[in-house]
């Protein structure tokens, strides 16, 4: 069976609402590593790999590897009904059809279950190289979403420069266009810090819509770090402390 | 759309 205890039960909200928007069924990979996800959005665009480690859960137990097919925007449901400051529990049996998930208010005096029906998705898992990027950026995640934002108003893609002065995004629209660049700053605190390193620089262009889809993942970390290389899909990754990541990738747009 | 990658040309089939 399965079995995974998360005091911190909002976080697993968070995770969820920062790729349900993107992804509408997805496999979860159980395994005595953790809780794994790798999904495509339907166009075949981006990516989105999540990882819970085992070790980040008050208690877990999977006593074989299994894959539990969801459509995301059930378990949305189901975990919007969890209050914030509960713990959640997901319990699966080997064979069963149904996940559950297991709600406890931090005073233990509610304690209430939902059973989602699985379902069987046929999914392609793709293989991802760890790679040498040309470029990483770490910033505040608040203020990439903030960009992402303000820049999809102007225009539908962004060109992200990265060059030893600083990450610069830049867009052009109907009305008009628009270039932030935000320098490398390491005089601040550790969270509000921008920093950059660069192998060689590396301009790219994106779809601004995945980009703001991503930054949904942004409660779950005050940083994020992007990486870039020449002619290959940017990483945008957000580390949920002591307990893994969120990461995406995104196809760059075909230069002309 | 026919401007953008697809995401799966970049990474191998497992």
């Amino acid at each position: 069976m399965f079995e995974a205890r998360l005091v911190q039960g909002s976080l697993l909200k968070k995770v969820l609402e920062s790729i349900k928007d993107l992804v509408t069924d997805a496999n979860f990979d159980c395994s005595n590593n953790g809780f794994a996800l790798q999904a495509m959005d339907s166009s075949h665009v981006s990516l989105v790999a999540l990882l819970l480690r085992s070790d980040g859960f008050e208690h877990y137990r999977c006593d074989r590897n299994m894959t539990m097919g969801m459509n995301l925007s059930n378990m949305s449901k189901m975990l919007k009904c969890a209050g914030n400051e509960d713990i959640i529990t997901m319990k699966a049996d080997d064979t069963g059809d149904v996940v559950t998930f297991m709600f406890e208010s931090p005073d233990q005096d509610k304690i209430s279950d939902f059973e989602l029906k699985l379902m069987d998705i046929d999914s392609e898992h793709l293989g991802i190289p760890d790679t040498e990027y040309a470029a990483t950026v770490k910033m505040p995640s608040s203020e990439f979403m903030r960009i992402c934002r303000d820049l999809s108003s102007i225009g539908d893609t962004v060109t992200i420069s990265v060059s030893k002065d600083g990450v610069k995004f830049s867009t052009t629209g109907d009305i008009g266009q628009a270039n932030i660049t935000c320098r490398q700053n390491t005089s601040v605190d550790k969270e509000e810090q921008t920093i950059i390193e660069l192998q060689e620089p590396v301009t790219l262009t994106f779809a601004l819509r995945y980009l703001n889809s991503f930054t949904k993942a942004t409660p779950l970390a005050p940083t994020v770090q992007l990486q870039m290389s020449k002619e290959l899909p940017v990483v945008v990754q957000y580390l949920i402390a002591d307990m893994g990541y969120v990461r995406y990738y995104l196809a760059p747009k075909i230069e002309d | 759309s026919p401007d953008q990658h697809d995401i799966t040309s970049f990474f191998s089939q497992r």
